[in-house]
């Protein structure tokens, strides 16, 4: 564990905590895309599913535990809680996000590090996430007023991923040249997509 | 060597 890792799920963490207290405090998801929420769900729990099966550490294991629970809590708000789902801007958050699972897996079939079941949803998980804040980010450019709450979240979403960039910069010069080019090609991806909500969010 | 990443990460 390095500082630049500890950084990003620290960051990682906070991003969730900000949206959930959003939607608790105000009884309100306006401006979230339901739709990022259901990917995130999806890649944490491809990601994680080796949760019951390799003990890493107790903070991996929590901090996995946190993630899927958490994604999982804000999906079910914006889906059944009686007074969430009422602020949910259906036909605002219009991103065909099918299309981005289908992509993801496509590509976890073809580019993987062994063709094993574990290593294609590992893959998945990876590209998946690459691409999940894209109903986020067109909901943000259709809605005039970003509270701020939302876009802190989508801040330090993005800056996690940029953590993790220098995370593997930090272990390839310590601990010797793994292949992490799924990592590094999703990750600058990730990061990159934000590049343009960075701009306007500290423009605004 | 291309060894496989390890899944030690988040």
């Amino acid at each position: 564990m390095n500082a630049f890792r500890f950084l990003g799920d620290m960051t990682h963490l906070f991003s969730v905590l900000v949206l959930l207290l959003k939607i608790y405090a105000t009884k309100s998801c306006s401006g979230v895309s339901r739709k990022t929420q259901e990917l995130y769900m999806v890649v944490f729990l491809a990601r994680y599913m080796d949760l019951f099966t390799d003990y890493i550490s107790l903070y991996n294991s929590v901090m996995k535990v946190v993630f899927i629970t958490s994604s999982a809590a804000i999906v079910w708000c914006m889906r059944r809680h009686p007074q969430v789902r009422r602020t949910y801007d259906k036909e605002q958050d219009t991103f065909r996000h099918v299309v981005l699972v289908a992509a993801a897996f496509v590509l976890a079939l073809i580019f993987n590090e062994r063709f094993t079941f574990r290593e294609i949803c590992w893959a998945f998980s990876i590209y998946l996430e690459a691409v999940a804040i894209l109903p986020q980010l067109v909901l943000l450019q259709r809605g005039r007023n970003v509270d701020n709450l939302t876009g802190q979240y989508v801040f330090f979403l993005g800056a996690y991923r940029a953590f993790y960039i220098l995370n593997w910069i930090y272990r390839y010069f310590t601990e010797g040249h793994h292949s992490r080019w799924i990592s590094w090609l999703s990750g600058l991806v990730q990061t990159g997509l934000y590049a343009d909500f960075f701009y306007y969010y500290f423009l605004r | 060597e291309c060894l496989a990443a390890p899944k030690d990460e988040l």
